[in-house]
C-alpha cells in the first residue's frame, strides 16, 4: 500500500488580472491637420496674414512699412483685418514694430 | 532707433520660440 500523496499544487489560476493594455494613442504632433493648400497653407498663416507678411517682407525701408501703406497695397482688405494680421504676425515673431506701432518690418528678411 | 533693434531682437526670439 502506498500513500499516494498527490501534492496537488495545481490551480495555477492567477486571478483575473486583466491588465488593460489599451492606451489612447496620443500622436506626437498636436492635432494640426496640415492637409496642404487650403486657406491655411504656407506656414500656418491665413491668406490675409500671408499677404501682409509678404508685403512687409518686400519693403526695403529700414523703418519698415506702415499700416497705411499696407492698406493701400492691399486694397480690399480693411484696416482692422490688416491690423489683426499684423498683430498676429508680430506675436509670432515674423514681424516687429519699428519706429512706432504703425510701422512694421519682417524678421526673416532674406 | 534703439527701439527698432530691441523690437527686432524680441521678435527674433519669439520666432525662434514659435518654431520649436
Amino acid at each position: 500500500s502506498k500513500p499516494q500523496t498527490m501534492s496537488s499544487a495545481g490551480g495555477g489560476m492567477t486571478g483575473g488580472m486583466m491588465t488593460p493594455m489599451s492606451r489612447p494613442a496620443m500622436g506626437g504632433m498636436g492635432g494640426g491637420g496640415y492637409t496642404g493648400a487650403n486657406d491655411m497653407a504656407y506656414n500656418g498663416l491665413s491668406a490675409n496674414q500671408n499677404q501682409v507678411l509678404s508685403l512687409i517682407r518686400g519693403c526695403p525701408e529700414p523703418q519698415g512699412i506702415s499700416i497705411h501703406d499696407l492698406r493701400q497695397r492691399l486694397s480690399g482688405m480693411s484696416v482692422p483685418v490688416i491690423k489683426q494680421a499684423v498683430e498676429f504676425l508680430s506675436n509670432e515673431g515674423h514681424i516687429f514694430s519699428t519706429i512706432d506701432e504703425d510701422h512694421y518690418k519682417s524678421t526673416d528678411n532674406d | 532707433l534703439d527701439r527698432i533693434a530691441r523690437n527686432k531682437r524680441a521678435a527674433l526670439e519669439k520666432l525662434a520660440l514659435a518654431q520649436t
